[in-house]
């Protein structure tokens, strides 16, 4: 554990109580793209099969890992049923299929042991890395956005972010390198590039989101 | 095989 990942993983459990502070007081998931959630419980499942073939790493590591699956449930039974009437499917039309088909096959190509738990390990890290595209449509759609959903999304960026260097760190403190994550991390990382580009300008300076025309 | 050390990611 380096400070790197440690500041990561707190982004990331911050993205998730950021965004479950956002569907309690507003009462609404409105701007929340239900298929990008969907899309976290399928990678904290297929990802964490480990915690269910009894591998131990860590008590942080398996707590983490049961919060993870658990809250993103909960956001998806917040959306389907306790606000459903404040989602709006007909913003929500990214079409899942196109990420998750090209996740599994590079998932099928690149691993580490053609295994039923690796193979579904290098899907989870592919999907993650794309599974924020129908968040981030439904933003271009709307081309706006309340401060909180950005605030949401930055913690996730953020997170993504944190690990690049956690990797480096790790690289010349323990010699390792882990190519599927780093790479599909630094895609992944990527994709935040134009929303923090908007995300700093506008709405750290008190602005509202709101896209170039 | 994914290195041991690896596997403690989240």
């Amino acid at each position: 554990m380096n400070i790197f990942r440690l500041f990561g993983d707190l982004a990331h459990l911050a993205s998730i109580f950021i965004l479950l502070h956002k569907v309690q007081t507003s009462r609404s998931c409105r701007g929340i793209s239900f298929k990008t959630q969907a899309l976290y419980v399928a990678v904290f499942m297929t990802r964490y099969l480990d915690l269910f073939l009894g591998t131990w790493v860590s008590f942080y590591n398996t707590l983490m890992k049961l919060f993870f699956i658990g809250s993103s449930c909960y956001i998806l039974y917040l959306i389907r049923f306790q606000f459903r009437t404040t989602y709006d499917p007909n913003l929500d039309t990214f079409r899942v299929e196109y990420l998750l088909v090209p996740s599994f096959i590079l998932g099928l190509i690149f691993n580490y042991e053609f295994t039923l738990t690796e193979v579904m390990w290098s899907f989870s890290i592919f999907l993650e890395a794309v599974a924020i595209f129908p968040q981030l449509f439904i933003l271009q759609r709307t081309g706006e956005a309340e401060a909180i959903t950005t605030h949401y999304i930055a913690a996730l960026g953020i997170y993504r972010g944190l690990y690049i260097p956690n990797w480096i760190y790790r690289y010349y403190s323990e010699g390792s390198v882990d190519p599927i994550a780093v790479v599909a991390g630094i895609v992944q990382t990527g994709l935040y590039a134009d929303f923090f580009y908007v995300y700093f300008t506008k709405v750290l300076q008190g602005q509202r989101f709101e896209l170039p025309a | 095989i994914r290195e041991e050390k690896a596997k403690d990611e989240l």
